[in-house]
């Protein structure tokens, strides 16, 4: 999967891969203080081609929020929320809305589903559906974080730990391998990295296209940008 | 059609049973046509016996080539013919109730000789959804050998056929195969067509074996969301039934009549149904036991938790429980009602939870308040709307219009559990439907100014296995599309499902479909509308109640539905002078026909 992060004041976007294993879960977000987990469980292509390196995607996203006694799990198929011992299970084809207190799930049928927490924090996950039969793709979901602002400060994962604001600064832009495509060397975190400008797509407002991000994307999974290697976030279940 | 080596003078040349559902809707033709084969006249008998639900609409009966058809009259019109009839000392009254679920339809007429007669029966009902699937009901009683005799059935269901299952008690094992079914996806047709030798009982013998029931149970594919709405020639209708939830807690008091007229068998069967209700409650339930007679007795005065030690306590209670004395009703149902709100009080129940009085009894209150009126008024002042009571009379000799109408005030249902061997089967079947709740607080909006005369909107529950229908005319000819949202409370959260149907374009595949009969979502609405009036009309105060019946009538002459309220009449052609013949519905509070007991023969002038 790609992530696609907000740098200084919103003002640009750093962007990163994740190459992980299918079946891998990796943590998203976690915030200790107010008992909030995401995690997401990797899917690769439906075959792999010799020396072709395999793409990963998010298939299922396990969302718990332990204060309310709420799980949900959010898979390409259908939308399960547990409450305490009981569950509720809804398919991507219907139009919905839970809401338990503060608490709400929407569905917006075949589109997305947006999670809010009160006014703690709001979240989307957008599926995206492939032609059945197509011979590699399948479907996957996508996640994007619209407000976090009132989750804590300890709040980590491999978003979570950029819910705090990100300056980072991009200097000496050069030509790059690629025409079109310049390297710049980016400071962030105390790392000196280099960085090559890209694009990346957010799903939001067309999941069929995608709308074009500019973003300064950081080699070699993250590294520098993210705490620690991937291997880190690797969860052993989704909830 | 040789019968014991003579010929039979009537024969059924042909029978045709031919049923087409969409989207529940069934829409019934029965057709035979029979023979006179002697040198004289002969009185054809034409019996049916359809389902209780079911509307009859049309009648029809032609002979010499002549089509007599039976018109649907006000039920006031259609006795003055009636009187004219019994005074001429003719048969009348052609729908007898029939056993428990189904109504008896019969006629006769005289036939020439060597000449024929074609009847011909159409009804309608909406088939309802009981313990997760729908049920059609055919009886089948040709009473002869007919040489063409069919059952055809063709379900539409734009959802999905989930399964369709065919079972008729009076096919042998290796006859089974006679019955054809075909289901693919939205469609399934169901086909039954025995040649003369497959309906003999025996090689050589003229003994039908077609007499029973051909019952045809299907479902429909389901998921969590707002259903299926369709709309068809500007009225449309909303199945709701959601699967995937999580069942809500429910706190139910059992009120049992155990009065001297109880005792024997219907207090064994009782008791015998309770234990295995207790055994089948959810842990997370609750509830509490009053048995009654002339004096109220709880058990432990309070509610329990279903835990299995309470429900191993309860259970060696109702085992001990015998008949005796009077039938004091009011202050059972009073306590009951104490109980639950005490429970209320101390905060023992869940807070989201369904609160329900099951009172099972047998006969009249004469002890204590006697006056079913003051009952029902007591019952409905203290419950004020917040439990649920469900009544169910067991036996011949009970009141049921006075449980009806106390159950209908308080958001439930009456039941009859009648008196034969799987009684305890009857009241395990009804606590199966009530026993697991979904949702709280069913509301169904559609766009306001769009549609009109909908049918009932605000539901109090829905059970697992049942469903609720929704219909209404839409008035807005620029409805593009029509949105409906479904508002409920589930176990934990709130829920809004919407769903969005083009109107268009559903109107189109129901076109395209050429498989079913067009008009049916205005019939089913009818339909619906007026059995949720006749409902309401059990428990109306005097102006409302002339205003229902004012609407009720309208609307079964408008769709020719033969409804408590009208008659059909029907002119029986006769040598040199017209007889009338007049079919009502029968009601539910008429006395049921007690089984007839083996060892008395009957014999009648056929």
């Amino acid at each position: 999967p790609h992530f696609i992060i907000s740098i200084n004041d919103r003002s640009d976007a750093i962007c990163f891969n994740i190459d992980g294993k299918p079946g891998a879960i990796l943590n998203v977000v976690t915030d200790p203080s107010t008992d909030f987990v995401v995690n997401g469980e990797l899917i690769g292509e439906k075959k792999i081609e010799k020396n072709v390196k395999m793409n990963t995607y998010f298939g299922k996203f396990g969302i718990v929020n332990n204060q309310m006694d709420m799980k949900v799990e959010v898979s390409t198929k259908m939308i399960t929320v547990f409450h305490g011992e009981d569950k509720i299970i809804f398919p991507w084809s219907s139009t919905a809305s839970l809401t338990k207190e503060s608490f709400s799930i929407s569905i917006a049928k075949e589109k997305n589903l947006t999670l809010t927490m009160g006014d703690d924090a709001t979240f989307v996950i957008v599926l995206h559906r492939v032609w059945k039969n197509h011979p590699l793709h399948r479907d996957f979901l996508g996640f994007y974080t619209l407000d976090s602002h009132r989750l804590s400060n300890r709040t980590h994962g491999l978003l979570g730990q950029f819910y705090r604001e990100v300056n980072a600064e991009i200097y000496n832009i050069r030509p790059g391998l690629d025409q079109g495509k310049p390297d710049a060397t980016m400071i962030v975190k105390g790392h000196k990295l280099r960085v090559t400008r890209g694009y990346q797509k957010d799903y939001r407002l067309d999941p069929k296209r995608g709308t074009n991000i500019p973003c300064w994307f950081v080699h070699y999974n993250g590294k520098g940008f993210i705490d620690g290697i991937p291997t880190d976030y690797v969860v052993t279940s989704l909830f | 059609t040789e019968e014991h080596g003579k010929k039979r003078d009537l024969e059924i040349h042909a029978m045709k049973i031919e049923s087409k559902v969409s989207s529940r809707f069934a829409h019934t033709v029965v057709i035979s046509q029979v023979l006179n084969r002697a040198n004289v006249s002969k009185e054809a008998f034409f019996e049916i016996e359809l389902p209780k639900t079911a509307f009859i609409t049309n009648f029809s009966m032609t002979l010499d080539g002549v089509t007599h058809v039976g018109v649907v009259k006000e039920k006031e019109v259609a006795q003055k013919q009636y009187q004219q009839a019994v005074s001429r000392g003719q048969t009348a009254g052609l729908v007898k109730v029939s056993g428990r679920k189904m109504e008896k339809f019969k006629v006769s007429v005289n036939i020439g000789p060597n000449k024929k007669v074609i009847f011909e029966l159409t009804y309608e009902e909406l088939l309802k959804r009981h313990l997760g699937a729908y049920e059609m009901q055919i009886r089948v009683k040709p009473q002869q050998l007919v040489n063409h005799f069919q059952i055809d059935v063709h379900i539409f269901e734009p959802q999905g056929i989930a399964f369709l299952n065919v079972d008729a008690n009076f096919l042998t094992n290796n006859l089974t195969s006679i019955v054809k079914k075909t289901l693919t996806g939205t469609k399934a047709h169901v086909s039954f067509k025995p040649t003369l030798e497959q309906q003999r009982k025996c090689p050589d013998c003229h003994e039908t074996i077609l007499d029973g029931d051909f019952i045809i149970k299907y479902d429909v594919n389901r998921d969590l969301s707002a259903g299926s709405v369709q709309v068809v020639n500007g009225y449309f209708v909303h199945h709701f039934a959601p699967a995937n939830l999580a069942r809500i807690p429910k706190n139910v008091i059992f009120v049992i009549d155990h009065s001297g007229s109880m005792s024997g068998t219907k207090m064994r069967q009782t008791n015998e149904a309770l234990v295995k209700i207790l055994g089948d409650m959810d842990t997370k339930d609750h509830f509490g036991i009053i048995i009654f007679d002339d004096n109220i007795d709880t058990w432990k005065d309070t509610i329990f938790q279903a835990t299995l030690e309470n429900v191993f306590e309860a259970k060696k209670f109702v085992k001990t429980i015998s008949a005796r004395g009077g039938t004091n009703i009011n202050d059972a149902m009073v306590k009951a009602v104490r109980l639950l709100d005490k429970a209320y009080q101390d905060k023992q129940l869940p807070e989201r939870s369904v609160s329900m009085i099951i009172l099972l009894t047998d006969g009249h209150p004469n002890s204590g308040e006697s006056n079913p009126t003051r009952i029902q008024q007591n019952v409905k002042n203290v419950a004020d709307g917040k439990y649920n009571v469900y009544c169910l009379g067991f036996g011949y000799d009970v009141n049921y219009n006075f449980l009806e109408i106390m159950a209908l005030e308080n958001n439930g249902v009456a039941r009859r559990i009648y008196e034969d061997s799987d009684a305890p089967l009857q009241l395990q079947g009804f606590y199966d439907e009530v026993a697991n709740p979904l949702l709280l607080d069913i509301e169904f909006q559609y766009p306001e100014n769009a549609i009109s005369e909908s049918t009932q909107a605000n539901f109090k529950h829905l059970f697992a296995g049942s469903e609720i229908v929704v219909a209404g005319k839409i008035v807005d000819n620029s409805l593009d599309y029509l949105r409906a949202d479904v508002i409920a409370k589930t176990a934990n959260e709130n829920l809004t499902l919407q769903a969005e149907v083009k109107i268009s374009g559903a109107e189109n595949i129901t076109q395209q479909q050429q498989y079913i009969f067009g008009d049916f979502t205005e019939r089913l609405w009818a339909y619906l509308t007026i059995q949720q009036l006749l409902e309401k009309r059990i428990s109306a105060e005097t102006d409302e109640k002339k205003n229902l019946t004012d609407r009720i009538l309208e609307l079964s002459l408008k769709y020719s539905f033969v409804t408590p309220l009208t008659s059909m009449v029907v002119t029986k052609p006769e040598e040199n002078k017209n007889d009338t013949f007049v079919a009502d519905k029968p009601s539910e509070d008429e006395k049921v026909a007690r089984p007839s007991f083996p060892g008395h023969s009957m014999v009648d002038s056929d």
